[in-house]
């Protein structure tokens, strides 16, 4: 058993719910936010026997397409990163971050 | 130490709580949402010396039953799994699903 | 590649935020609460190469510090720890309890 946590845009959060499910993997949503651009992403926990590890990253990295987005960043600041700066910083986002852990025990009550 | 990553039915939510304090479990709780029935439920996460697990793998098992519930479920559509067809599906729900994982290092500041 | 697991007090977690993101680190943040006090706190996921462990804790320790805070507390009871009795009880919080787990594989898309 592996625990893959793994942390998507929310402009992907739809279609990759709707793979995983077809597909008959089991797995749980949880909302988050970016610590860079701070704007609401998607965290899925996925448990997993480790033989369909491949086609789970397969299903990921076929339904997570990295873009680029123009953003303006005030990187010193607390403030939201949407505050005006003069030039904007083009941020590749969208894609998936894909963390696959070691599970000691996986029990099912 | 472990960490141990358990998600349960929103039922049972305050009773696993109640339990935990009582047996003097340290815990976090994030509210999360299951994959397939798209419906809310809990996520716990609890920090654990290895000794403890006997006991807190009981509690957990204790405090949450399956149960069967009647789902009207449209697997392959984007649409929530409420929407109806013909013949509801009989599915076990109300369990408790764990995942002890493995901790390299343990910190408290 | 690990994952550092941290939950910290909301007082602190917007200097966390910026200390984090000053320092180049990347991370998600999720809103938690406390299992015991019931108060929202937040949780940070952040993947790290394993060089970078001492200066993350490093800066986490400088950045959460424990304060003592009194509360209410009524132990064997479902209601919100907020309920009043007697002699209010001088329970230590803030601070940031730091998991460090191993990763098998870290992938982007
Ligand atoms: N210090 C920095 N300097 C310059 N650019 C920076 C940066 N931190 C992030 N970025 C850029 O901004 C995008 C959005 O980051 P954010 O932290 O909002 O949202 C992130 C974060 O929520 C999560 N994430 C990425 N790497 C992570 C990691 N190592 N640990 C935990 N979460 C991570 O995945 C989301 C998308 O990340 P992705 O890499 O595709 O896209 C990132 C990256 O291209
Ligand atoms: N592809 C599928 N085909 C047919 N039936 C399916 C199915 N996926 C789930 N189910 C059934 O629906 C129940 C609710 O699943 P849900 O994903 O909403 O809510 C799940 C999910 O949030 C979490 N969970 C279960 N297995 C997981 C895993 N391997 N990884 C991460 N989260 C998991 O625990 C909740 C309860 O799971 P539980 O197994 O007790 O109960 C599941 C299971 O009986
Ligand atoms: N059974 C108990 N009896 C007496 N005092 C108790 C207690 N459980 C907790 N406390 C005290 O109350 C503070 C707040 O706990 P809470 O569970 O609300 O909020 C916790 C919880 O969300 C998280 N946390 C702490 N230890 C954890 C663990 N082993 N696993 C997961 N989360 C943990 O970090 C927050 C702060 O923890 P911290 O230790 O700094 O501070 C704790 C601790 O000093």
């Amino acid at each position: 058993m592996k625990l893959c946590v793994c942390i998507v845009h929310n402009r992907d959060r739809n279609k990759i719910t709707d793979e995983l499910v077809r597909a008959g993997f089991k797995f749980t949503v949880i909302g988050s936010t970016g610590g860079f651009l701070r704007e609401g992403n998607t965290t899925f926990l996925i448990g997993i026997d480790d033989e369909d590890r491949p086609s789970l990253l397969r299903l990921i990295g076929q339904n997570c397409k990295t873009r680029e987005q123009l953003v303006n960043v005030t990187p010193f600041d607390a403030a939201p990163a949407a505050a005006f700066i003069a030039t904007p910083l083009k941020v590749p986002v969208g894609g998936a971050v894909v963390f696959i852990l070691p599970v000691d025990q996986f029990e099912r009550y």
